[in-house]
C-alpha cells in the first residue's frame, strides 16, 4: 500500500491511498485502503492515510477516529494518531499511518517493520526513512 | 517546520533477510521522487488533490510498491487493486475496489470523486466507469512481476505448512506476509 497527504497553498488538505491488497488473499477480500474513514480520510483539520492489517483499521474506523479526536477532543495530531495506533495494537492488529494537519504538523506512527515514509516541508526539506 | 506533503510506501510481502542495501536505496530514491513531484504541484499553486495524485502515481508506476504495477497477487493469481481519495476542503471522496485492469487506480478514485455522484465503485462497474472517463486500461499482464509471483508461491507453500494435515515439510525460509497492503 502507498499513501499521501498534502496541504496546498489555500490551506486545504487531501488524503489518498492505493493498494494491491494482500498476498494470497481470497474471496474478494477488501482491506482498509479504499474504505473512507478507515484507511483514508480528510477534513478541514487533518488528512490521514493508513497501511495496516486492514480488518483492524476498518473495525476501529482508524482514520476518522484520529480526525474525531482532533475535532471533538482538541488533541494534537501526534497524540491522536498514536492513541489510535495503540488502540489497534491492543485489538491485535498492526500497521501504521501518516497524518498531516492544517498547520503542517505530521504524525507517522508505525508498529510494523518494512514501512517506508517520507515528508517534505514548505521550504523543500526532505526526510525519507524506513521503519526497522 | 511546516510540512506540506507526507507519504508512506509499503513493500507488501517482505522477505526480511532479502532487503539488500541496493534495494533499500532504490526505495528511498523512488520515495524522494514522489515527494518532489507532489511538492512541485504545491509550489505551482495546484490543489492538495493534484499533489496527492502526483505522488501516488509515481509509486503506482513503480514495481517496488504494493500498488499499481507492483501489486501483490491474490490466491487466484490475479492482481486486485483498490484506491481512495478524500478532499478535506469539501469532504468529497472517491474510492474504487477490486479492479484488475486500471493502470492508475488513484486517478479513477479522483474521477469518481469529481465526476460522479458516488463515493465508492467496485469491480467491473469501476472499470467501465474508468473507460468512460478515458482513463488508461491495461491488460492484467501489465501487473505481473516475478518477485510478487514468487511471493505468492511461497505464501501458498507456507499455507500448506500451516495446515495441520499438511505433511511435515517446512519451507526453507519464511516470508513474513504482512497483513497490510
Amino acid at each position: 500500500t502507498v499513501g499521501c497527504v498534502a496541504l496546498d497553498q489555500f490551506g486545504n488538505l487531501a488524503a489518498g491511498t492505493s493498494t494491491g491488497g494482500m498476498t494470497n488473499k481470497k474471496y474478494g477480500r477488501i482491506g482498509d485502503a479504499p474504505i473512507i474513514g478507515a484507511g483514508t480520510y480528510a477534513d478541514e483539520n487533518v488528512g490521514i492515510s493508513a497501511t495496516g492489517w486492514g480488518e483492524f483499521f476498518i473495525r476501529s474506523t482508524a482514520a476518522r477516529t484520529i480526525a474525531a479526536k482532533i475535532q471533538y477532543l482538541n488533541k494534537d495530531v501526534k497524540t491522536a494518531a498514536q492513541e489510535t495506533i495503540d488502540e489497534i495494537e491492543k485489538m491485535g492488529g498492526d500497521g501504521g499511518l501518516i497524518a498531516l494537519d492544517k498547520n503542517g504538523n505530521i504524525a507517522m506512527p508505525f508498529n510494523t517493520s518494512g514501512m517506508y515514509r517520507g515528508a517534505i516541508t514548505e521550504d523543500g526539506e526532505i526526510e525519507v526513512e524506513i521503519y526497522k | 517546520k511546516k510540512y506540506v506533503v507526507v507519504i508512506h510506501g509499503g513493500a507488501g510481502t517482505i522477505i526480511r533477510e532479502k532487503m539488500s542495501p541496493e534495494l533499500e536505496e532504490e526505495y528511498l530514491e523512488k520515495l524522494t521522487e514522489a515527494l518532489q513531484k507532489a511538492y512541485a504541484e504545491i509550489k505551482n499553486g495546484k490543489t492538495s488533490v493534484e499533489a496527492v495524485e502526483a505522488a501516488i502515481v509515481v509509486m503506482e508506476d513503480s514495481p517496488l510498491f504494493n500498488a499499481g504495477k507492483g501489486a501483490v497477487f491474490t490466491h487466484d493469481g490475479k492482481n486486485e487493486l483498490d484506491a481512495a481519495i478524500m478532499n478535506g476542503k469539501d469532504k468529497k471522496a472517491g474510492s474504487i475496489a477490486g479492479v484488475h485492469t486500471i493502470k492508475n487506480p488513484i486517478k479513477v478514485a479522483i474521477a469518481v470523486m469529481e465526476k460522479s455522484e458516488h463515493v465508492m465503485l467496485s469491480g467491473n462497474g469501476a472499470e467501465q466507469f474508468a473507460k468512460l472517463q478515458g482513463l488508461e486500461i491495461v491488460n492484467p499482464k501489465y501487473f505481473w512481476t516475478e518477485n510478487r509471483w514468487k511471493s505468492l508461491q511461497k505464501a501458498k507453500e507456507l499455507e500448506k505448512f500451516k495446515n495441520p494435515k499438511a505433511e511435515n515439510s517446512k519451507p526453507d525460509y519464511f516470508i513474513i506476509d504482512q497483513k497490510f497492503g
